[in-house]
């Protein structure tokens, strides 16, 4: 379930946007005990000036995207714009029934992203 | 907008990343889900819940492939139950004389080899006609034709609570890898005599780590 892009392809700046993963649409229900599904999210948007300048929480953008973002304001044809990408991500954990009937609490590093960045 | 997840490559993929080599089929209908395996789950995902987006970041209170329910370094805990259960002759509620011994088999290969094992934990419930003054005594040996060397004793005061053992270290090397399954004999034994007691359940609570998945707690950016 995600949040539709809006403003055209890009759709506005670089966020994160909300993209909800149910088990049961991906049909693993029934072997999944918890949770029933989590907020993956995802990026997207533009990494023209000036979003490219600022990254979430006030952090200094990287000074790479930036020269990118003037390359492309200055000559659009030289180098694309910079990518809407994962900036910071947060673990979930799953518990399932594996296929010897064992009980599995697992943990999964780097499926939640949290806030997006121009790289 | 609702999207299925089309069966075939990406489904594989996906199932892959999250080190499942195919889909469990359905859930085993007879399997309750522990409260331990509970305790241990909602424990980790109210942490994560509150390490997330506009909060602590993840790294400052939540430390990664760590199962802090257990205080031991790890990213996978099965709670894996006794094969050897369906196979033992039912046991008289009480006898006297000599105690039975009892085999217990343990399934492992969902386990993959790059996992390194950090804690193996014998869970046991016995249920006994009554209370006996000294206690009693468990040893676990391996099973096999002859009977192996006792690989481990240690004193049970009571039997009205869940009887753990640390099988790592003692049943099983720490640096070795993961068996493909693990056959123990254990027996009970009470101090002062007394009517045996019953094993009614046994389970193995395996915490591995594996290190292609647990990058280093990454540093906040300066």
């Amino acid at each position: 379930e995600a949040e539709p892009a809006v403003g055209g392809s890009s759709g506005g700046a670089c966020r994160a946007r909300r993209l909800y993963v149910s088990f049961r649409e991906v049909g693993w229900h029934r072997w999944v005990i918890a949770p029933r599904g989590f907020l993956a999210n995802y990026c997207q948007g533009k990494c023209a000036l000036p979003a490219a300048m600022s990254e979430p929480g006030g952090a200094p953008a990287l000074n790479h995207a930036v020269l990118r973002a003037l390359m492309h304001a200055a000559a659009p044809g030289a180098a694309g714009l910079p990518c809407c990408v994962p900036a910071r991500l947060s673990p979930i954990s799953v518990l399932f029934f594996d296929n010897s009937d064992n009980v599995v609490l697992r943990h999964y590093e780097d499926m939640v992203v949290d806030e997006c960045g121009c790289r | 907008t609702y999207a299925p997840v089309p069966p075939g490559p990406a489904a594989a993929a996906l199932l892959q990343a999250l080190g499942l080599p195919d889909a469990p089929r359905d859930a085993p209908t007879s399997r309750p889900v522990p409260p331990v395996m509970w305790r241990l789950f909602r424990r980790r995902d109210h942490q994560e819940a509150r390490a997330g987006p506009r909060r602590t970041p993840p790294g400052a209170n939540l430390r990664p492939c760590h199962v802090e329910g257990l205080g031991v370094p790890g990213n996978i805990v099965r709670h894996v139950p006794d094969r050897g259960a369906a196979a033992r002759p039912p046991e008289p509620s009480s006898a006297a004389g000599q105690c039975p011994e009892w085999t217990v088999v343990f399934d492992l290969s969902a386990v993959e080899p790059a996992e390194r094992p950090s804690q193996a934990r014998l869970e046991l419930r016995f249920a006994a006609a009554e209370a006996t003054a000294g206690g009693w005594e468990l040893s676990v040996a391996p099973a096999g034709a002859s009977p192996g060397p006792v690989l481990l004793r240690q004193a049970v005061p009571t039997l009205g609570t869940p009887v753990r053992a640390e099988l790592l270290g003692a049943a099983w090397a720490r640096n070795a890898s993961t068996p493909r399954s693990l056959r123990l004999t254990l027996a009970l034994r009470p101090r002062a005599p007394a009517y045996c007691a019953r094993l009614s359940e046994a389970s193995l609570l395996l915490v591995t780590l594996d290190p292609r998945l647990c990058h280093p707690l990454t540093r906040p950016r300066r």
